[in-house]
């Protein structure tokens, strides 16, 4: 059978894309230096009105896949 | 999210513009043509007028690249970012890329280049993006008929923040 791809490495996989976005799009500014990955995912998710969990759900990650410019969201 | 930080504006409203090269994928025609409206588009709410230069400086440089293009902010093949913009300054500041793995087109195939050049064009001129869905300086691409589009309101009201409205 197939092996079975072990949970935490799609996680990790995905911990790294998500990070990825937000570096690029919501980078960590000097008044967010602190923030935990969840509080950054949070922000994002209120930028597009999404549900705000601070986890990568299907609609984050949906609109991680839409075309976009490469201009980040929050400008220092 | 509204504007750049220090909200750097240009402090002229008569700015130039020059394309530098060309996508393969519209006649360059074409290419000019969507130009030209995409600066309407703020030139038709604003006391902005764009001049096209060819050979002497420019404020607002046009360029289609591919992956690393010199500005340190490599593009990434086809899909996710499709294009990007530098805020109003000197050098590359005003300056537009369009990332030429896309399939550029100008209808509602791929990717309209009239729609993501006034887009970027509003981060030449000093905006940044907008959360408001359906504003034109939201960050994803969405198609909108070329035809018939008018420039949301909430784009209309800060671009005039800036620089006044029409008539001023």
């Amino acid at each position: 059978f197939p092996a079975q791809l072990k949970p935490e490495s799609r996680s990790d996989t995905d911990t790294e894309k998500i990070k990825a976005y937000l570096d690029k799009f919501f980078p960590i500014l000097e008044k967010t230096q602190s923030l935990s990955l969840e509080e950054r995912i949070k922000e994002m998710q209120r930028f597009f009105h999404l549900t705000v969990t601070g986890k990568l759900n299907a609609e984050t990650e949906e609109t991680m896949k839409q075309p976009r410019c490469g201009v980040p969201d929050t400008a220092d | 999210y509204k504007t750049f930080p220090g909200n750097p504006r240009w402090k002229r409203t008569h700015l130039t513009y020059k394309i530098v090269n060309y996508t393969p994928d519209l006649p360059q025609k074409k290419v000019d043509d969507a130009i030209r409206r995409a600066f309407m588009v703020w030139s038709d709410v604003t006391p902005l007028q764009f001049r096209r230069v060819f050979k002497t400086h420019a404020d607002i440089v046009i360029r289609f690249a591919r992956r690393e293009h010199g500005d340190g902010q490599p593009f990434d093949g086809r899909g996710a970012v499709l294009a990007h913009a530098f805020y109003p300054g000197e050098g590359i500041g005003g300056d537009a890329h369009f990332d030429d793995d896309e399939r550029w087109s100008e209808v509602n195939q791929e990717v309209n280049l009239f729609l993501v050049a006034a887009h970027e064009f509003g981060h030449s001129l000093g905006l940044g993006h907008s959360n408001v869905r359906g504003a034109l300086m939201y960050p994803s691409y969405s198609y909108v008929n070329p035809a018939t589009f008018r420039l949301p309101e909430d784009d209309r009201r800060r671009i005039q923040k800036l620089y006044g409205t029409k008539s001023s």
